[in-house]
């Protein structure tokens, strides 16, 4: 099903990009 | 963004309400969130400059505002080693005269910055992980926009 294969890419999106902040060292900029 | 930022702004467990944009324009919520997200920056001293009985004086709400920007700023300065862009600084004559939620919005979306950057951040992020997907993906718009303008 499309729309469930793009919510599921969207959940990833998110995902990956707030997992990444998470890991960015504290204070640092980007 | 502001609505998006808005409903972020109501996690945190401030004593002064954040239901919408008037009941931030006098600064006091803000304030509060930023002892939230670093009470060892933004500390209790910081916090009691900023005038809480402000109802409809102007004046009292732009000078709570300055007090927010520049400790803000100083934040992103001496914190985070990095100088704020220009594009990224929020009029705050057009928040506290015309509650203009564009505005607002940059001020929100620094707010954000500090505290995806500050010593609690994980504890933050989690919390936005639980937002609406759609609320999630405006912050993280808002994030990117603030890492690709960052000034070092």
């Amino acid at each position: 099903d499309p729309s469930m294969k793009a919510g599921a890419t969207s959940e990833g999106v998110l995902a990956n990009f707030f997992n990444s902040l998470l890991s960015k060292k504290t204070g640092s900029p980007g | 963004l502001c609505d998006s930022l808005i409903l972020w702004l109501q996690t945190f467990n401030t004593a002064q309400s954040c239901k919408d944009v008037q009941d931030l324009t006098n600064g006091v919520a803000m304030a509060q969130v930023l002892h939230e997200i670093d009470a060892a920056w933004f500390d209790k001293p910081w916090l009691n400059r900023i005038k809480e009985d402000v109802g409809d004086n102007w004046r009292i709400k732009a000078s709570n505002l300055k007090k927010v920007l520049q400790g803000i700023m100083d934040y992103y300065h001496e914190f985070l080693g990095q100088q704020i862009s220009e594009d990224l600084l929020p009029d705050l004559s057009r928040i506290s005269e015309h509650s203009d939620p564009v505005e607002l919005g940059r001020l929100l979306q620094l707010i954000l910055g500090c505290a995806v950057n500050c010593e609690k951040k994980q504890e933050h992020i989690q919390v936005i992980m639980t937002l609406e997907e759609s609320v999630q993906h405006v912050v993280m718009a808002a994030i990117q926009e603030l890492m690709s303008k960052e000034i070092v």
